[in-house]
């Protein structure tokens, strides 16, 4: 039995092996960092819980990942963010979906978790709820990189593109995630 | 999408998932992040956290079936989550990380790559992108 452990993940897809050396040096050094907070945290007898949030905070404001700042553009071109946390000691959990200007969504995940009697908070209500709570919030530009940016707009040609119209299944199959 | 999955000094399991979504998501699509037991789930067998295609990991209650397929069949981490990624999952659909009770961590995915790292108490550690690395 170990005494402590931690994993975490930044996303999945298809990741080029072609990177330039430069690029994955940020990628490995924002795990890195991520990792370490993690550590700081359990290494001191810290809760699996702070550590969690804390990873995934240090993750939400790295612009390199798709969460907080450097997330997606919508079909719409602005940024619409999820999250959610579950203490497998209690089976507490807390989600929020369609948050414009929560900096950090996993942490309003974590205030909807154990603060409220609810489990799931959704778009105009999570926000609404977000305005009851500490916690920091931001214009929705915030979330905005140029990276993010030039992906949305290659993405919105390829569907201008098109000249049938684009079923869900269609969509979503051509898309990426992660 | 990112994620992260403890197992603190006290035996305590959490997991915790944070997205900006799919690029160009309409409707107000939703995926399986902020879906307790398909993007997120844990217990006091295991902390999972997904990433990939959400429509398919929520099909699959993915993170929940791992757990699951630990507690009723006696299976490991590694067994679970390679039952889940090989056989309920198709390939270039998700990835995911896992802790148990024990803290052994597992990292798995069917997509060529996933940002991915892990640490224990006794200093094993990974930093690591793609498949074969």
């Amino acid at each position: 039995q170990k005494e402590w452990a931690i994993a975490l993940h930044g996303g999945a897809g298809t990741i080029s092996q072609d990177l330039p050396d430069s690029v994955k040096a940020r990628y490995y050094a924002g795990l890195e960092e991520a990792l370490r907070v993690g550590e700081l945290v359990l290494r001191d007898g810290g809760t699996a819980l702070d550590a969690v949030e804390n990873v995934v905070n240090t993750l939400e404001d790295n612009p390199l990942f798709n969460a907080g700042r450097g997330a997606v553009f919508t079909a719409e071109g602005r940024h619409e963010l999820d999250a959610a946390i579950m203490d497998g000691s209690t089976l507490a959990a807390g989600a929020v979906t369609g948050l414009t200007t929560v900096k950090n969504p996993v942490s309003l995940a974590r205030i909807v978790m154990q603060e409220s009697r609810h489990i799931f908070f959704s778009g105009v209500g999570a926000e609404e709820y977000a305005d009851q709570t500490s916690v920091e919030r931001v214009d929705n530009d915030y979330f905005h990189t140029q990276n993010r940016y030039e992906q949305w707009q290659r993405s919105q040609e390829q569907a201008s593109a098109e000249s049938t119209p684009m079923t869900m299944e269609k969509w979503i199959e051509d898309s990426k995630f992660g | 999408t990112v994620g992260a999955v403890a197992l603190d000094s006290e035996g305590r399991l959490a997991a915790a998932t944070s997205t900006g979504g799919m690029t160009n998501k309409q409707f107000g699509r939703v995926g399986d992040v902020p879906i307790i037991g398909s993007g997120t789930f844990a217990n006091h067998v295991a902390a999972v956290s997904a990433t990939g295609w959400g429509e398919q990991i929520m099909r699959n209650v993915s993170a929940n079936t791992i757990a699951n397929h630990m507690e009723f069949t006696g299976s490991s981490l590694e067994e679970a989550m390679n039952f889940v990624v090989t056989e309920r999952l198709n390939p270039g659909d998700a990835g995911f990380i896992g802790v148990d009770s024990l803290g052994n961590i597992s990292m798995q995915m069917n997509t060529a790559g996933m940002f991915r790292a892990s640490l224990d108490a006794d200093g094993n550690r990974t930093v690591m992108i793609w498949q074969d690395e």
